[in-house]
């Protein structure tokens, strides 16, 4: 099974960590740092596999990184190698698939890019519309606030509200979770969607409370615990990105973007 | 005692929250929202007046923000606006001096810019770099490292030393507090200046914990308290900026950025 995840936000809002806790796994580590460790004068796109089991299915994980993305003084068009990449995979594919032989076309298109949200409590960034304004019709996108932790219940609701409306505002048509057909799933996928866009919170320090283990940010007043739903969505980006939608996400990917890919360049 | 103080930092970092949580006053309210909430398309030099008093002193104040810093795509020269307001106030004031009758001049020069870092945890964008280069010639610059809440104990102590690094590799050179004369108070006061640069959180909101009233964010995980010093350094900052500091802050301004000034007037 492959799927490939794009990482994109400006450094420092806790990607890397994410990444590493939604994966159980050292993607990034001293000797490969994340993306903001791996400054650039341009923005580059980068690329880092590896292999995972996830319920007992073999998992060939390609993560794609945009180092330099926002950081610059001046980040005008700096979306722009990062639209490339998407569509050279897409360009790849489709050479594939017009191939006699073409049973054995393995997929790097990117089946979903993560694009995190700073915290800062009032809206959207200039950066971030022109970003999804640019993408929403060439990958999916899931935005994601980061390092939720900075915010108090009430600021949380009240900045997803905002982003919503300013997704709606701006036209963008960020990636749709599907309603699942399991009826007895019904009301508790309901309330996982319903928390969009996920706020959430990344941490691979592994904190003791109460003789039980957990991941989390231990502040001198409290622990912020990753896999707590009362504290952040975590635990419900993980699931559907990696349990419940993967296939999904493939799919859309494929009978939506792909397509669009392929009418733009066949209507020249 | 006339006192100006300018405050500078991309959208979201807390400044208005901190500004009113310092002055505990409404400099900042519904009727006249903080710069985040005025948008500009380019970069505005705003000032709020209001009268307080500390310790019996009466203290007018002035703060001038800079809505747009920062904040837009490409952000090249956004600090242009905030040199020439910076230079207009040294010219006001030369002006002034060179009169006959020069014993009524009012002092409106800018006698300490709050600079906010956001807490990336990596350490200085290159904005901020570009931003303190070139005023740490011109006007007392103290940087505050933003939402300090956001960061777990050593991750805070370990942005401070980048941060202090990076200042010192970049030759910038930030309002350095000078040693108190008071034989009793120098350990304490060492306390307070090993804390630079200081990690502030604000808030408004009035918690009551265990029946004392105090002052902070609650999270589903615990409270951060605004004046516990155990839990950022907003006493430390507020103290000497307001509380013993005001005056030097002052004398530097006149003595050294305002004569630099003179001196680059005089030179041509
Ligand atoms: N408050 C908070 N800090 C985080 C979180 N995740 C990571 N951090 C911290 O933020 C800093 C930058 O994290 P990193 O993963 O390198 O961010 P990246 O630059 O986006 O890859 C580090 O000090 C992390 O420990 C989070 O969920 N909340
Ligand atoms: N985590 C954290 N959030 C804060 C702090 N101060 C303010 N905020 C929140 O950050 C958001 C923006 O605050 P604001 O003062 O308007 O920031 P400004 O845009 O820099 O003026 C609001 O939701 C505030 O409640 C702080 O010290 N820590």
């Amino acid at each position: 099974f492959d799927f490939t995840l794009m990482v994109v936000g400006e450094s420092g809002l806790g990607k890397s960590t994410l990444i590493n806790s939604m994966f159980l796994s050292d993607i990034y580590s001293n000797e490969h740092p994340g993306p903001s460790l791996r400054v650039k004068k341009t923005v580059a796109v980068e690329t880092s596999k590896c292999l995972l089991k996830e319920n007992n299915v073999n998992l060939s994980l390609t993560v794609v990184d945009t180092p330099g993305f926002g950081d610059a003084v001046d980040n005008s068009n700096c979306w722009a190698p990062i639209v490339d990449y998407i569509e050279s995979k897409y360009e790849e594919y489709l050479n594939a698939e017009s191939r006699v032989n073409r049973k054995i076309i393995s997929d790097s298109r990117v089946h979903c890019c993560l694009y995190f949200i700073a915290p800062s409590g009032h809206g959207l960034k200039p950066l971030d519309v022109e970003f999804m304004q640019r993408l929403h019709d060439k990958v999916n996108i899931i935005p994601v606030i980061a390092k939720a932790d900075t915010m108090i219940p009430d600021e949380c609701n009240q900045f997803k509200k905002q982003i919503l409306n300013e997704i709606a505002q701006h036209k963008i048509k960020i990636y749709e979770f599907p309603d699942t057909e399991e009826e007895e799933e019904v009301k508790q996928h309901k309330a996982l969607k319903d928390r969009v866009p996920f706020a959430v919170v990344g941490s691979n320090t592994v904190i003791e409370v109460d003789g039980k283990k957990l991941r989390g940010r231990k502040y001198p007043w409290g622990i912020a615990e990753v896999e707590n739903l009362e504290h952040c969505d975590f635990i419900a980006l993980r699931n559907m990105l990696i349990r419940t939608h993967l296939q999904d996400l493939k799919e859309v990917t494929n009978s939506v973007h792909y397509e669009n890919y392929r009418c733009r360049k066949l209507a020249g």
